[in-house]
Protein backbone atom coordinates (compact mmCIF):
# COMPACT_ATOMS: atom_id res chain seq x y z
CA UNK A 1 0.00 0.00 0.00
CA UNK A 2 1.78 3.70 -0.74
CA UNK A 3 0.41 6.83 -1.22
CA UNK A 4 2.49 8.92 -3.20
CA UNK A 5 5.96 8.71 -3.42
CA UNK A 6 6.30 12.78 -4.02
CA UNK A 7 4.00 13.38 -0.34
CA UNK A 8 0.99 15.56 -1.48
CA UNK A 9 -0.72 17.12 1.50
CA UNK A 10 -2.30 20.11 2.60
CA UNK A 11 -0.16 22.35 5.14
CA UNK A 12 -2.87 22.91 7.45
CA UNK A 13 -5.30 20.59 9.86
CA UNK A 14 -8.13 23.13 9.32
CA UNK A 15 -9.70 22.67 5.83
CA UNK A 16 -12.92 23.85 4.72
CA UNK A 17 -15.09 22.55 2.29
CA UNK A 18 -18.02 23.80 -0.08
CA UNK A 19 -21.17 22.34 -2.03
CA UNK A 20 -21.47 23.82 -5.14
CA UNK A 21 -23.45 21.93 -7.63
CA UNK A 22 -25.87 19.41 -5.68
CA UNK A 23 -27.45 16.12 -7.36
CA UNK A 24 -31.26 16.38 -7.97
CA UNK A 25 -31.46 12.29 -6.24
CA UNK A 26 -31.48 13.57 -2.78
CA UNK A 27 -32.60 16.28 -0.53
CA UNK A 28 -29.38 19.19 -0.53
CA UNK A 29 -29.64 18.72 3.75
CA UNK A 30 -29.44 14.88 3.01
CA UNK A 31 -25.96 15.96 0.91
CA UNK A 32 -25.42 18.16 2.96
CA UNK A 33 -25.44 15.62 6.01
CA UNK A 34 -23.68 12.70 4.11
CA UNK A 35 -20.64 14.95 2.72
CA UNK A 36 -20.05 16.17 6.32
CA UNK A 37 -20.34 12.31 7.72
CA UNK A 38 -17.78 11.27 4.86
CA UNK A 39 -15.52 14.47 5.70
CA UNK A 40 -15.77 13.04 9.54
CA UNK A 41 -14.33 9.75 9.09
CA UNK A 42 -11.48 11.37 7.89
CA UNK A 43 -11.57 13.89 10.75
CA UNK A 44 -12.02 11.04 13.44
CA UNK A 45 -8.58 9.06 12.76
CA UNK A 46 -6.55 12.35 12.32
CA UNK A 47 -5.45 15.62 13.65
CA UNK A 48 -7.81 16.93 11.09
CA UNK A 49 -10.66 19.50 11.19
CA UNK A 50 -13.36 20.18 8.14
CA UNK A 51 -14.89 23.94 8.23
CA UNK A 52 -17.98 24.30 6.07
CA UNK A 53 -17.97 27.64 4.11
CA UNK A 54 -20.27 29.69 2.07
CA UNK A 55 -17.64 30.63 -1.10
CA UNK A 56 -16.65 29.05 -4.12
CA UNK A 57 -12.91 29.17 -2.74
CA UNK A 58 -13.02 26.04 -0.14
CA UNK A 59 -10.39 23.92 -0.01
CA UNK A 60 -12.31 21.20 -1.11
CA UNK A 61 -15.11 21.96 -3.51
CA UNK A 62 -18.06 19.63 -4.19
CA UNK A 63 -19.48 18.68 -6.97
CA UNK A 64 -22.40 16.88 -9.22
CA UNK A 65 -21.43 16.87 -12.93
CA UNK A 66 -22.35 14.81 -16.03
CA UNK A 67 -19.45 14.01 -19.05
CA UNK A 68 -17.50 17.23 -19.86
CA UNK A 69 -17.72 19.21 -17.01
CA UNK A 70 -14.60 21.45 -16.70
CA UNK A 71 -11.44 19.69 -15.82
CA UNK A 72 -9.70 17.01 -18.29
CA UNK A 73 -11.39 13.87 -17.09
CA UNK A 74 -15.07 14.11 -18.69
CA UNK A 75 -17.53 11.57 -17.11
CA UNK A 76 -19.02 8.42 -18.63
CA UNK A 77 -22.72 8.11 -17.95
CA UNK A 78 -24.13 5.98 -15.52
CA UNK A 79 -22.03 2.94 -14.38
CA UNK A 80 -18.23 3.11 -14.67
CA UNK A 81 -16.53 6.01 -13.31
CA UNK A 82 -18.46 7.10 -10.59
CA UNK A 83 -17.19 10.45 -9.13
CA UNK A 84 -12.82 11.45 -8.98
CA UNK A 85 -11.06 14.20 -6.88
CA UNK A 86 -7.88 15.80 -7.03
CA UNK A 87 -5.11 15.84 -4.43
CA UNK A 88 -3.97 18.70 -2.09
CA UNK A 89 -3.01 21.87 -3.82
CA UNK A 90 -4.76 25.33 -4.97
CA UNK A 91 -7.53 25.96 -7.48
CA UNK A 92 -8.66 22.64 -8.43
CA UNK A 93 -6.30 20.73 -5.67
CA UNK A 94 -8.66 19.05 -3.28
CA UNK A 95 -12.20 19.02 -5.31
CA UNK A 96 -14.05 15.87 -5.35
CA UNK A 97 -16.86 15.47 -8.46
CA UNK A 98 -19.88 13.23 -8.70
CA UNK A 99 -21.22 11.66 -11.76
CA UNK A 100 -24.63 12.58 -11.86
CA UNK A 101 -25.67 10.31 -14.33
CA UNK A 102 -25.71 7.55 -11.20
CA UNK A 103 -28.30 7.26 -8.51
CA UNK A 104 -27.10 8.57 -5.19
CA UNK A 105 -28.27 7.43 -2.22
CA UNK A 106 -28.36 6.97 1.49
CA UNK A 107 -28.54 3.80 1.26
CA UNK A 108 -27.42 0.30 -0.52
CA UNK A 109 -29.38 0.84 -3.65
CA UNK A 110 -28.10 2.88 -6.64
CA UNK A 111 -24.06 4.25 -5.15
CA UNK A 112 -23.95 5.23 -1.59
CA UNK A 113 -23.25 8.80 -1.67
CA UNK A 114 -21.50 8.43 2.31
CA UNK A 115 -19.14 5.48 0.69
CA UNK A 116 -18.12 7.60 -2.36
CA UNK A 117 -17.55 10.56 -1.13
CA UNK A 118 -15.40 9.29 1.91
CA UNK A 119 -12.96 7.51 -0.58
CA UNK A 120 -12.98 10.31 -3.14
CA UNK A 121 -12.16 12.69 0.28
CA UNK A 122 -9.39 10.33 0.51
CA UNK A 123 -7.38 11.33 -2.50
CA UNK A 124 -8.82 15.03 -1.58
CA UNK A 125 -6.58 14.48 1.35
CA UNK A 126 -3.72 13.13 -0.77
CA UNK A 127 -4.22 9.41 -0.19
CA UNK A 128 -3.60 7.06 -3.63
CA UNK A 129 -5.61 3.83 -4.17
CA UNK A 130 -4.89 0.69 -2.41
CA UNK A 131 -4.67 -2.60 -3.38
CA UNK A 132 -5.86 -3.91 0.01
CA UNK A 133 -9.52 -4.88 -0.73
CA UNK A 134 -10.48 -4.15 2.92
CA UNK A 135 -9.26 -0.38 2.41
CA UNK A 136 -11.68 2.55 1.52
CA UNK A 137 -9.15 3.26 -0.68
CA UNK A 138 -9.69 0.31 -3.03
CA UNK A 139 -10.78 1.46 -6.25
CA UNK A 140 -14.04 -0.49 -7.25
CA UNK A 141 -16.99 0.69 -5.36
CA UNK A 142 -18.27 -1.99 -2.61
CA UNK A 143 -21.83 -1.40 -1.50
CA UNK A 144 -21.25 -4.56 1.50
CA UNK A 145 -18.96 -1.97 3.02
CA UNK A 146 -19.57 -1.67 6.71
CA UNK A 147 -20.55 1.93 7.18
CA UNK A 148 -19.01 1.94 10.98
CA UNK A 149 -15.20 0.77 10.18
CA UNK A 150 -14.36 2.83 6.73
CA UNK A 151 -10.73 3.17 7.32
CA UNK A 152 -8.66 0.23 7.34
CA UNK A 153 -5.24 0.29 9.40
CA UNK A 154 -3.51 1.47 6.17
CA UNK A 155 -5.60 4.10 5.89
CA UNK A 156 -5.28 5.47 9.37
CA UNK A 157 -1.61 4.81 8.85
CA UNK A 158 -1.27 6.90 5.74
CA UNK A 159 -3.70 9.86 7.19
CA UNK A 160 -1.78 9.71 10.57
CA UNK A 161 1.93 9.74 8.51
CA UNK A 162 0.32 12.55 6.30
CA UNK A 163 -0.73 14.81 9.21
CA UNK A 164 0.32 13.69 12.50
CA UNK A 165 -0.54 11.03 14.83
CA UNK A 166 -4.22 11.69 16.11
CA UNK A 167 -3.85 13.86 18.63
CA UNK A 168 -3.61 11.62 22.14
CA UNK A 169 -1.12 14.28 22.60
CA UNK A 170 -1.22 17.33 20.55
CA UNK A 171 0.99 17.73 18.06
CA UNK A 172 2.33 20.26 16.41
CA UNK A 173 3.73 20.09 12.50
CA UNK A 174 6.97 22.45 11.57
CA UNK A 175 9.24 22.63 9.24
CA UNK A 176 10.73 19.74 10.74
CA UNK A 177 7.52 17.50 10.32
CA UNK A 178 5.24 16.15 13.05
CA UNK A 179 6.42 17.13 16.48
CA UNK A 180 5.45 15.98 20.18
CA UNK A 181 5.02 19.06 22.62
CA UNK A 182 7.79 18.46 24.43
CA UNK A 183 10.22 18.52 21.68
CA UNK A 184 13.14 20.41 23.18
CA UNK A 185 12.77 23.43 20.68
CA UNK A 186 9.07 23.57 21.40
CA UNK A 187 9.24 23.80 25.13
CA UNK A 188 12.34 25.78 25.73
CA UNK A 189 10.32 28.47 23.41
CA UNK A 190 8.97 31.63 24.02
CA UNK A 191 5.30 29.31 24.68
CA UNK A 192 5.39 28.88 28.60
CA UNK A 193 2.20 26.35 28.43
CA UNK A 194 3.31 22.75 27.28
CA UNK A 195 0.31 21.26 27.16
CA UNK A 196 -2.58 22.57 28.68
CA UNK A 197 -4.47 20.18 30.70
CA UNK A 198 -8.10 20.46 29.41
CA UNK A 199 -9.45 18.49 32.57
CA UNK A 200 -7.85 20.48 35.56
CA UNK A 201 -10.62 21.79 37.58
CA UNK A 202 -9.91 25.18 37.55
CA UNK A 203 -9.83 25.38 33.52
CA UNK A 204 -11.16 28.79 32.22
CA UNK A 205 -10.81 30.35 28.85
CA UNK A 206 -10.16 33.51 27.61
CA UNK A 207 -12.29 33.58 24.36
CA UNK A 208 -14.94 30.97 22.95
CA UNK A 209 -16.63 31.04 19.50
CA UNK A 210 -18.56 28.78 17.32
CA UNK A 211 -16.78 28.72 13.50
CA UNK A 212 -18.30 26.58 11.17
CA UNK A 213 -20.15 23.42 13.09
CA UNK A 214 -17.51 23.52 15.45
CA UNK A 215 -16.72 25.43 18.79
CA UNK A 216 -13.22 27.23 18.97
CA UNK A 217 -11.53 27.61 22.76
CA UNK A 218 -9.06 30.18 23.62
CA UNK A 219 -6.71 30.24 26.57
CA UNK A 220 -3.08 31.81 26.26
CA UNK A 221 -1.92 31.09 22.89
CA UNK A 222 -3.51 27.77 22.93
CA UNK A 223 -6.72 26.32 21.39
CA UNK A 224 -9.17 23.69 21.59
CA UNK A 225 -11.52 22.72 19.02
CA UNK A 226 -14.06 20.60 19.01
CA UNK A 227 -16.57 19.09 16.37
CA UNK A 228 -20.32 19.77 17.08
CA UNK A 229 -21.22 16.26 16.35
CA UNK A 230 -18.03 14.58 17.39
CA UNK A 231 -16.46 13.37 20.61
CA UNK A 232 -12.31 13.87 19.52
CA UNK A 233 -11.12 17.55 20.18
CA UNK A 234 -7.91 18.83 18.42
CA UNK A 235 -5.86 21.27 20.17
CA UNK A 236 -2.29 22.80 19.79
CA UNK A 237 -0.99 26.31 19.29
CA UNK A 238 -3.29 29.12 17.94
CA UNK A 239 -0.85 29.91 15.08
CA UNK A 240 -0.65 26.11 14.23
CA UNK A 241 -4.44 26.33 13.14
CA UNK A 242 -3.95 29.87 12.09
CA UNK A 243 -0.76 31.01 11.32
CA UNK A 244 -0.81 34.95 11.10
CA UNK A 245 -1.91 35.21 14.72
CA UNK A 246 0.78 35.52 17.26
CA UNK A 247 -0.51 36.17 20.16
CA UNK A 248 -3.51 35.58 23.07
CA UNK A 249 -7.41 35.89 21.93
CA UNK A 250 -9.11 38.44 24.53
CA UNK A 251 -13.01 37.45 22.63
CA UNK A 252 -13.90 35.82 19.77
CA UNK A 253 -17.71 35.63 18.06
CA UNK A 254 -19.31 33.92 15.00
CA UNK A 255 -21.79 36.30 13.02
CA UNK A 256 -23.68 33.05 10.66
CA UNK A 257 -24.88 34.87 8.12
CA UNK A 258 -21.48 35.63 6.94
CA UNK A 259 -20.19 32.73 7.94
CA UNK A 260 -17.38 34.77 9.25
CA UNK A 261 -15.59 34.77 13.03
CA UNK A 262 -14.50 37.99 14.29
CA UNK A 263 -10.74 37.43 17.16
CA UNK A 264 -10.23 40.29 19.02
CA UNK A 265 -6.93 40.93 20.54
CA UNK A 266 -6.74 44.04 22.57
CA UNK A 267 -8.04 46.80 20.57
CA UNK A 268 -7.24 45.16 17.14
CA UNK A 269 -9.05 42.42 15.49
CA UNK A 270 -9.18 39.72 13.06
CA UNK A 271 -11.73 37.85 10.86
CA UNK A 272 -11.61 34.79 10.10
CA UNK A 273 -13.23 33.37 7.21
CA UNK A 274 -13.53 29.08 6.53
CA UNK A 275 -9.86 28.86 8.12
CA UNK A 276 -8.57 31.41 6.53
CA UNK A 277 -7.28 34.56 8.77
CA UNK A 278 -8.46 37.39 6.57
CA UNK A 279 -6.18 40.30 5.55
CA UNK A 280 -4.36 42.46 8.39
CA UNK A 281 -5.99 42.87 12.11
CA UNK A 282 -8.38 45.81 11.95
CA UNK A 283 -8.76 48.39 14.51
CA UNK A 284 -12.06 47.82 17.04
CA UNK A 285 -12.38 51.27 17.18
CA UNK A 286 -14.42 49.98 13.55
CA UNK A 287 -16.94 49.02 15.80
CA UNK A 288 -17.84 52.00 17.07
CA UNK A 289 -16.02 52.48 21.25
CA UNK A 290 -15.02 55.17 22.42
CA UNK A 291 -11.02 56.03 22.64
CA UNK A 292 -10.84 54.71 25.81
CA UNK A 293 -12.00 51.26 25.23
CA UNK A 294 -8.86 49.39 24.25
CA UNK A 295 -9.85 46.09 25.40
CA UNK A 296 -12.56 43.75 25.27
CA UNK A 297 -13.34 41.00 27.86
CA UNK A 298 -15.64 38.80 25.91
CA UNK A 299 -18.09 39.16 22.91
CA UNK A 300 -21.24 37.10 21.26
CA UNK A 301 -23.35 37.34 18.51
CA UNK A 302 -26.94 37.04 19.50
CA UNK A 303 -28.49 35.49 16.28
CA UNK A 304 -32.23 36.31 17.54
CA UNK A 305 -31.41 39.59 17.43
CA UNK A 306 -28.47 41.00 15.25
CA UNK A 307 -27.02 41.94 17.99
CA UNK A 308 -23.42 41.44 18.87
CA UNK A 309 -22.87 42.16 22.92
CA UNK A 310 -19.14 43.45 23.80
CA UNK A 311 -18.60 42.79 27.45
CA UNK A 312 -15.74 44.76 29.15
CA UNK A 313 -15.15 44.77 32.96
CA UNK A 314 -18.53 46.11 34.53
CA UNK A 315 -20.44 47.46 31.49
CA UNK A 316 -20.94 45.96 27.83
CA UNK A 317 -22.35 47.40 24.66
CA UNK A 318 -24.45 46.55 22.13
CA UNK A 319 -23.75 46.38 18.41
CA UNK A 320 -26.00 46.35 15.42
CA UNK A 321 -24.50 43.55 12.76
CA UNK A 322 -27.12 44.48 10.29
CA UNK A 323 -26.53 48.28 10.27
CA UNK A 324 -23.38 47.70 11.20
CA UNK A 325 -23.48 50.38 14.35
CA UNK A 326 -23.41 50.67 18.17
CA UNK A 327 -27.02 50.59 19.74
CA UNK A 328 -27.55 54.07 21.35
CA UNK A 329 -28.09 54.20 24.81
CA UNK A 330 -25.06 51.81 25.87
CA UNK A 331 -22.92 50.97 27.79
CA UNK A 332 -24.98 49.45 30.32
CA UNK A 333 -24.03 47.58 33.59
CA UNK A 334 -23.96 43.54 32.89
CA UNK A 335 -24.96 43.10 36.36
CA UNK A 336 -28.63 45.59 35.44
CA UNK A 337 -29.17 43.72 32.36
CA UNK A 338 -28.42 39.92 33.43
CA UNK A 339 -29.60 38.79 36.95
CA UNK A 340 -26.91 36.97 38.46
CA UNK A 341 -24.30 38.63 36.68
CA UNK A 342 -22.30 40.72 38.47
CA UNK A 343 -18.50 39.65 37.90
CA UNK A 344 -16.22 40.26 34.60
CA UNK A 345 -17.04 37.80 32.09
CA UNK A 346 -14.24 35.67 30.72
CA UNK A 347 -15.78 34.42 27.49
CA UNK A 348 -19.26 33.87 26.36
CA UNK A 349 -21.16 32.10 23.32
CA UNK A 350 -24.77 31.66 21.81
CA UNK A 351 -26.00 27.86 21.53
CA UNK A 352 -30.06 27.44 20.88
CA UNK A 353 -31.32 30.72 22.55
CA UNK A 354 -28.84 30.18 25.55
CA UNK A 355 -25.94 32.62 26.22
CA UNK A 356 -23.29 30.60 27.89
CA UNK A 357 -21.29 33.09 30.12
CA UNK A 358 -17.74 31.52 31.03
CA UNK A 359 -16.45 33.00 34.11
CA UNK A 360 -13.27 31.77 35.30
CA UNK A 361 -13.58 27.65 35.63
CA UNK A 362 -17.65 28.76 35.86
CA UNK A 363 -19.99 28.39 33.27
CA UNK A 364 -23.48 30.21 33.73
CA UNK A 365 -26.38 29.38 31.08
CA UNK A 366 -28.23 32.53 30.87
CA UNK A 367 -31.66 31.95 28.66
CA UNK A 368 -31.89 34.68 26.73
CA UNK A 369 -36.01 34.85 26.49
CA UNK A 370 -36.47 34.24 30.14
CA UNK A 371 -33.88 36.65 31.06
CA UNK A 372 -32.24 35.04 33.81
CA UNK A 373 -29.15 32.33 34.30
CA UNK A 374 -31.47 28.84 34.24
CA UNK A 375 -27.68 26.64 35.12
CA UNK A 376 -24.46 26.26 36.20
CA UNK A 377 -21.40 23.96 34.86
CA UNK A 378 -17.87 23.68 34.92
CA UNK A 379 -15.59 25.25 32.09
CA UNK A 380 -13.51 21.88 31.50
CA UNK A 381 -17.33 20.22 30.73
CA UNK A 382 -17.05 21.56 27.12
CA UNK A 383 -14.10 19.80 26.36
CA UNK A 384 -15.32 16.04 27.67
CA UNK A 385 -14.17 15.99 31.12
CA UNK B 1 11.72 -1.99 -30.46
CA UNK B 2 8.89 -3.47 -28.82
CA UNK B 3 9.55 -7.38 -28.26
CA UNK B 4 7.74 -9.51 -31.19
CA UNK B 5 4.93 -11.85 -29.86
CA UNK B 6 4.48 -15.44 -32.05
CA UNK B 7 1.48 -15.04 -34.25
CA UNK B 8 0.12 -17.65 -32.14
CA UNK B 9 0.01 -16.38 -28.52
CA UNK B 10 -1.59 -12.89 -30.60
CA UNK B 11 -4.66 -15.12 -31.33
CA UNK B 12 -4.26 -17.11 -27.95
CA UNK B 13 -4.30 -13.31 -26.25
CA UNK B 14 -7.04 -12.02 -28.04
CA UNK B 15 -9.33 -15.12 -28.66
CA UNK B 16 -12.80 -15.49 -27.77
CA UNK B 17 -12.63 -11.73 -27.14
CA UNK B 18 -15.37 -9.68 -28.63
CA UNK B 19 -15.08 -5.95 -29.79
CA UNK B 20 -16.46 -4.61 -27.04
CA UNK B 21 -14.21 -6.35 -24.60
CA UNK B 22 -11.29 -4.75 -26.53
CA UNK B 23 -13.14 -1.69 -26.33
CA UNK B 24 -13.77 -1.83 -22.61
CA UNK B 25 -10.47 -2.72 -22.27
CA UNK B 26 -8.67 -0.33 -23.86
CA UNK B 27 -10.54 2.34 -22.03
CA UNK B 28 -10.40 1.10 -18.94
CA UNK B 29 -6.37 0.82 -19.51
CA UNK B 30 -6.16 4.21 -20.55
CA UNK B 31 -7.17 5.97 -17.71
CA UNK B 32 -6.36 4.07 -15.40
CA UNK B 33 -3.17 2.62 -16.67
CA UNK B 34 -1.77 5.33 -19.05
CA UNK B 35 -1.92 3.01 -21.61
CA UNK B 36 -0.95 5.75 -24.16
CA UNK B 37 -4.00 7.00 -25.95
CA UNK B 38 -2.24 7.04 -30.09
CA UNK B 39 -3.06 3.72 -30.09
CA UNK B 40 -6.04 2.78 -31.83
CA UNK B 41 -7.90 -0.02 -31.13
CA UNK B 42 -7.57 -1.94 -34.91
CA UNK B 43 -3.96 -1.47 -34.90
CA UNK B 44 -3.71 -3.48 -31.12
CA UNK B 45 -1.97 -6.38 -32.64
CA UNK B 46 1.32 -4.64 -33.48
CA UNK B 47 0.92 -2.58 -29.66
CA UNK B 48 0.21 -5.67 -28.02
CA UNK B 49 3.64 -5.17 -25.58
CA UNK B 50 2.28 -2.32 -24.21
CA UNK B 51 -0.80 -3.38 -23.95
CA UNK B 52 -0.43 -6.98 -22.60
CA UNK B 53 1.66 -5.70 -20.28
CA UNK B 54 -0.89 -2.95 -18.95
CA UNK B 55 -3.17 -5.72 -18.72
CA UNK B 56 -0.60 -7.42 -16.62
CA UNK B 57 0.13 -4.65 -14.15
CA UNK B 58 -3.94 -3.88 -13.77
CA UNK B 59 -4.36 -8.09 -12.60
CA UNK B 60 -1.57 -7.26 -10.21
CA UNK B 61 -2.67 -4.05 -8.57
CA UNK B 62 -5.97 -6.44 -8.34
CA UNK B 63 -4.46 -9.58 -7.81
CA UNK B 64 -5.88 -11.80 -10.67
CA UNK B 65 -3.85 -13.95 -12.19
CA UNK B 66 -1.31 -11.61 -14.14
CA UNK B 67 -1.84 -13.49 -18.11
CA UNK B 68 -1.89 -10.52 -19.96
CA UNK B 69 -5.16 -11.67 -21.36
CA UNK B 70 -8.77 -10.48 -20.96
CA UNK B 71 -10.21 -13.33 -19.53
CA UNK B 72 -13.49 -13.16 -17.52
CA UNK B 73 -12.60 -12.34 -14.16
CA UNK B 74 -10.12 -9.36 -15.69
CA UNK B 75 -13.41 -8.49 -17.61
CA UNK B 76 -14.99 -8.09 -14.66
CA UNK B 77 -13.15 -6.21 -12.75
CA UNK B 78 -13.04 -3.86 -15.16
CA UNK B 79 -16.61 -3.71 -15.38
CA UNK B 80 -17.23 -3.54 -12.26
CA UNK B 81 -18.33 0.94 -11.35
CA UNK B 82 -15.27 2.48 -9.55
CA UNK B 83 -13.25 5.89 -8.86
CA UNK B 84 -12.05 7.67 -11.74
CA UNK B 85 -8.73 8.08 -10.40
CA UNK B 86 -5.83 6.64 -11.79
CA UNK B 87 -4.51 3.23 -9.97
CA UNK B 88 -0.69 4.01 -11.05
CA UNK B 89 -0.58 8.08 -11.67
CA UNK B 90 -0.81 10.78 -8.97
Amino acid sequence: YSHNNRVNRWNKNVITYSIGRYTSDLPHSMVDSLIESALSVWARASTLTFVRSRTQRADIMVEFATFEHGDAYPFDGSKGTLAHAFGPGEGIGGDAHFDDDETWTAGSKGFNLYLVAAHEFGHSLGLRHSQNPESLMYPTYKSSRSSHNLLSKEDIAIINSLYGPKNSQPYYYSRYGWNPLYNPWFLGSHFPLMMQNKCSADLSFDAVSTLGDATFFFKDKYLWIKHNQQYDIKEGPINNFMPKIESKIDAAFWVPRRSTAYLIHESIYWTVKGSIVKGKPKPISNFGFPPWVQEIDAAVHIVKTGRTLFFIHDIYYSYNENRRVMDAGYPQYISDDFQGLNTTIDAAVYKDGFIYFFVGPQVYKYDYTQKQVVGTEKANTWLGC
Amino acid sequence: APTSIPEEEVTALLTGQTQEDLKLATEYLRHYYNLKKEQPLARIKRNLPSFTSKVKDMQSFFGLNTTGSLDSETLEVMSTPRCGVSDVED
